[in-house]
């Protein structure tokens, strides 16, 4: 489904050089249910970010269901991405002027779903996060986990194929947390290919395989297959 | 040190009312390492924004350091916080524009500290979250657990006597995340009073009183002399 061959994302601050990722190699299947764990800085985010269509490396390719996605223009990326990702980021990027409902909606604006469709879309979606009852209130009116759960809500509304999701239970308590772990387990159930990015040891012992990244580079791969978990 | 006499938050969104907090009554004594813990939604935010003298309460009177600060105007509110209390932020609040050691220095161009020494002592709290090496960066630069531990390096520079922290390992592998505990735990022994907002059961489980949040209500407090930690 995803294939990134030898991708790095280099920055250039000043005269120095950081090495976000460094020369990665990396296969995720469809409909597999994946953790991507690593210390503070090790390019987890980077990774989300270019495996999402999100930013692209600087050096390597990315083929994604099939479509060179490194030569893809930005009009492209974004009908790519509309159409088959959903991301959840790790800071939300909620537009703070539009309502809760609205917020959810914005994925089905771009896509052409009907006022009404998308408005029942979103209810819903809201519904499996238990935030309905905020549907008119702002973003800036809620509390952090909350402001979390409706991201969740907005990049699951358009039924995507795949969902990488950027530390999606970092602001939640391990109650909340564990509902929203269900959600992801049921989506992948469906079928749908989860890709999370975690600081939580509980949620990367559930998923079936774990992807360990160390300054820029994949570390260690746990396997279903090898590990025989 | 600090102290809550019936403290309600009640905000006003369309026709409906939200008590973020309801009716609290709560005193921090010098010295006190405490974490604050609840679910998403619960109030953590908001007591933390009424203790560290960022937001007004709705009802009721505080009083910190002796002095009655639901009185105070916003200048001496500034002038208070700025001598006695660190904040960190849930999402960190550093400013884009400035660098990492700038957004670290901040606090002392308000004390009117010298050029001179607020440069050392920024680099100082820079090394104390080991990010001395990105002094010349700007946050957006910076992945989001590092940004963190700049929130917390800004919230320390002053060596306040009173801490105040809102999920500061929110963002932070649990490796990173154990070296700032061990950072609040060390300024704990130092005299300081620091309170930690935290969804983190470990870290929780480390501080010798613990206080529960549900729906505004203080639920439970374990005391260390009532506990037997
Ligand atoms: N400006 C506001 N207007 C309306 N409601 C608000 C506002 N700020 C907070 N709230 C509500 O007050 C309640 C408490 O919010 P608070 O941010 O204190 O929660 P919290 O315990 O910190 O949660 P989290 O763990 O998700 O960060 C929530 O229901 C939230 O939606
Ligand atoms: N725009 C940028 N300019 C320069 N360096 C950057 C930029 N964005 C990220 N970096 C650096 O790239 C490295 C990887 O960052 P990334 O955000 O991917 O880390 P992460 O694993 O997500 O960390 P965290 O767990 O703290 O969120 C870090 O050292 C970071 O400082
Ligand atoms: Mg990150
Ligand atoms: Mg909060």
């Amino acid at each position: 489904l995803v294939e990134l061959r030898n991708v790095s994302k280099i920055y250039h601050v000043g005269d120095e050089e950081i090495r976000a990722l460094d020369n990665v190699t990396l296969d995720i299947h469809g409909g597999e249910f994946i953790s991507i764990i690593g210390p503070s800085g090790s390019g987890k985010s980077t990774l989300m970010h270019i495996l999402g269509c999100l930013d692209s490396p600087t050096h390597g390719t990315i083929e994604l269901d099939g479509t060179m996605i490194h030569h893809a223009t930005p009009v492209q990326l974004a009908g790519i991405r509309n159409r088959k990702i959903g991301f959840v980021f790790q800071f939300f990027n909620l537009l703070p002027k539009l309502n809760v409902l609205q917020n959810v909606e914005l994925p089905m604006v771009y896509s052409g779903v009907s006022a009404k469709e998308r408005r029942l879309r979103a209810l819903e979606a809201l519904k499996m996060v238990t935030l309905e009852n905020r549907a008119k209130h702002r973003p800036l009116q809620l509390s952090g986990g909350q402001q979390q759960r409706v991201a969740i809500a907005r990049a699951l509304v358009n039924n995507p194929k795949i969902v990488f999701a950027d530390e999606p239970t970092g602001n939640l308590d391990s109650h909340t947390g564990e509902a929203i772990l269900d959600l992801f387990r049921k989506l992948s159930e469906e079928g749908r290919t989860i890709a999370l990015v975690t600081h939580d040891p509980e949620i990367a012992a559930v998923t079936p395989r774990r992807i360990e990244i160390r300054d820029g580079k994949v570390a260690l791969q746990v396997d279903p297959k090898l590990a025989g978990l």
